[in-house]
């Protein structure tokens, strides 16, 4: 464990609740993507399946635990307790595009032929672009509430820390996974357009507001 | 470097 991944593990975290806080709090999932949450339940459940046959240490079998926990429940806060605030008009990008790319990739590029592995692999290059469908809502709404745009900063970052500790780990311990990486780089320049929306904007107290 | 099998990385 570094400082890097430590950072970027907290801030996944801090997206994460800062989502299902203000869900709960507005009772809305107004500008929330639903199918992204789907994506990222997807992305979970695939890559911890391990959390049942190896054991690495009790943080990072709490945090899988949390993190599959809350990603089930964000989905079910939007697809049925609040389902009415559900903005289905503009959430509207074509998930299979993005599933069935990732999972040939994973029988094509991957470390291992094996059932487990082929799932992480799935999950990595799923989880790179499980964003899209929630950049695409934004960009069609022209807009995004600060709280919104509070939660893809946290949730860009954490990538974005994770490079940091892969070249940490590379000069440190000699350890790399260019799966990982390439996907983690690709994730993170996604974000990228935003990140500078977010800069330029949000944190001078405007709102987020694409041009349309 | 060796690549990892085993993911110690969430």
């Amino acid at each position: 464990m570094n400082i890097f991944r430590l950072t970027g593990d907290l801030a996944h975290l801090l997206a994460i609740i800062i989502l299902l806080l203000k869900i709960w709090k507005t009772r809305s999932c107004a500008g929330i993507s639903g199918k992204s949450q789907i994506l990222f339940a997807i992305v979970y459940t695939t890559r911890y399946l391990d959390l049942v046959t190896t054991y690495v240490s009790a943080y990072n079998t709490l945090m899988k635990i949390f993190f599959l926990g809350s990603s089930f429940a964000t989905v079910y806060l939007i697809y049925v307790k609040f389902k009415a605030t559900y903005d289905h008009n503009h959430d509207t990008f074509r998930i299979e595009f993005l599933i069935l790319p990732a999972v040939i990739l994973a029988l094509l590029i991957n470390h291992a032929f094996t059932p487990l592995e082929i799932l992480w692999t799935f999950s990595i290059y799923l989880e790179s672009v499980a964003i899209l469908p929630q950049l695409f809502m934004v960009s069609k709404t022209g807009e995004a509430e600060s709280i919104t745009s509070h939660y893809l900063f946290a949730l860009g970052s954490y990538r974005g820390l994770y490079i940091l500790n892969w070249i940490y780990r590379y000069a440190m311990e000699s350890h790399y996974d260019l799966i990982a990486i390439v996907a983690g780089i690709v994730q993170t320049v996604l974000y990228c357009d935003f990140f500078y929306l977010y800069i330029t904007k949000v944190l001078k107290g405007k709102k987020l507001q694409l041009p349309a | 470097p060796q690549v990892e099998e085993n993911h110690d990385e969430l």
